[in-house]
């Protein structure tokens, strides 16, 4: 994703300070959201995912610059995991409208106007 | 059409739940759907079974018959409303508890609190949307998800967004401007109950704007249905 022509400048050294206090980010959310890892390899790997997460969410924020992104419960897990376990929509868009297309369940158009 | 709408201060809103590690995400958007439908019908607000739908519910579709409902492997809200239809209606929360797990079937018919009448697939357009909402409750929605992973509050609006659909949720209500802290810019959007639980988001909700300048933002448009719930009295 190219970089978008009008960027949100957040300060430069909120950006910094997120990266280098990681573990201190991390630390917090161990505890802000009660989590617990089987061993401390299990912890060192949920650290480097969150980390990614950390910079994941700083370019979220500059892509989406009206809403506000940051550390949230899911910030241990890496997008797969959490599509797998959090998400749950079978069909694709597509094959929907395939579905639905003439199908006897279209809504009839309502009046919008007056 | 009403310039905002909130379904939650007429009532039409159950509780936002938690769907844990398991991807039912498409029950919840099915329940609340007809819950709010339910509500319009009878005037009370009962709060309706998800794990029914997901130990009952293999509805195949009818277009796709390999895409079936499958509890915590995901299904589609219009296949869920499909089988309620079929099988009678929905259950309350309170009678068939929510495990966030694959069981058994355990549906008593004699406890059914919803019954479908029928439901309807809107088209990709904002009025409409917007129309059916006011006049049929929340409305059952696909949208992608890849933005809401990081999301912490305010009206999302990212500049590009994928469009093919990943989670389903509920959409409760529109409002005409929600203030976005980055950009100062005042910002139509929808409101959108999901169901990750009250400590995310705002509290449970997503906001994610809409107009005629940022159509079907992350497909939030173009998996839209409704239904309409039989009336007891």
């Amino acid at each position: 994703l190219e970089d978008p022509l009008i960027e949100q400048v957040v300060g430069g050294d909120a950006e910094n300070e997120l990266e280098l206090n990681a573990e201190a980010h991390f630390a917090s959310f161990v505890r802000r959201f009660g989590k617990s890892y089987r061993d401390a390899d299990e912890h060192a790997h949920r650290l480097s995912v969150f980390r990614d997460n950390l910079r994941r969410a700083r370019r979220h924020q500059r892509l989406d610059p009206s809403a506000v992104h940051g550390i949230t419960k899911f910030s241990d897990l890496t997008p797969d995991e959490f599509r797998e376990r959090f998400l749950g929509l079978r069909k694709s868009r597509r094959s929907f409208l395939k579905g639905i297309s003439g199908s006897a369940h279209d809504a009839p158009a309502l009046p919008t106007d007056g | 059409l009403p310039t905002e709408f909130d379904w939650r201060e007429h009532g039409a809103v159950g509780p936002v739940k938690d769907q844990g590690s398991c991807g039912s995400c498409w029950s919840f958007s099915t329940s609340g759907a007809l819950e709010g439908a339910n509500y319009l019908a009878t005037g009370k607000l009962e709060v309706l079974s998800e794990q029914q739908l997901v130990d009952c519910d293999h509805e195949c579709d009818p277009s796709e018959p390999r895409a079936c409902d499958a509890g915590c492997n995901g299904g589609l809200m219009t296949t869920a409303f499909s089988y309620l239809a079929k099988a009678g209606g929905l259950e309350t929360e309170k009678d068939y508890p929510y495990t966030g797990r694959n069981s058994a079937c355990k549906f008593d018919k004699s406890k059914i609190a919803a019954q479908v009448k029928n439901f309807s697939t809107v088209a990709i357009d904002e009025d409409q949307i917007a129309a059916n909402l006011v006049k049929h409750g929340p409305l059952a929605i696909g949208i992608n998800a890849v933005f809401m992973q990081t999301y912490i509050g305010g009206v999302s609006c990212p500049y590009i967004c994928g469009r093919h659909l990943d989670h389903g949720v509920l959409l409760v209500g529109y409002g005409s401007a929600g203030y976005a802290p980055l950009r100062f810019k005042e910002k139509p959007y929808w409101i959108i109950k999901n169901s990750w639980g009250e400590n995310w988001g705002e509290s449970g909700y997503y906001k994610i704007c809409r107009g005629p300048h940022v159509k079907n933002k992350c497909g939030v448009d173009s998996m839209v249905s409704t239904v309409t719930a039989i009336h007891t009295s």
